[in-house]
């Protein structure tokens, strides 16, 4: 069974 | 402050060019709870004022705190506090702590 043990990656938003 | 105090720095960027030119990672929820400055673009106007680095945190914009704000939330504040007429600059509250 797969389990997630980090938050995901944040998408990157230029400004 | 105490040697144990995480330090963080006012930035006041004037908005002396057409873009901001900062890009950002991380709001709530990610691996980057808070968003960190991953780019800053030559000619942009956080590049003119040269205070921001890349690597730093963003705690506040113009006094409203990021924490607890996703990602498009937070960005959407940075683009909102840019493109707004009521102040010629946007103030933010960064640390080199992540």
């Amino acid at each position: 069974r797969e389990k997630r043990l980090t938050l995901p990656p944040s998408e990157i938003t230029l400004l | 402050p105490g040697l144990l105090e995480p330090t963080s720095t006012l930035v006041r960027v004037p908005k002396s060019a057409s873009t901001l030119g900062i890009a950002i990672e991380g709001g709530a929820n990610t691996r980057q709870p808070l968003p960190r400055i991953v780019t800053i673009q030559r000619g942009g106007s956080a590049h003119n004022c040269g205070q921001l680095k890349v690597g730093q945190i963003i705690l506040e914009v113009n006094g409203v705190s990021l924490r607890g704000r996703e990602h498009r939330d937070a960005a959407r504040l940075i683009a909102e506090a840019f493109k707004s007429k009521e102040r010629d600059y946007v103030d933010f509250l960064v640390t080199d702590f992540n």
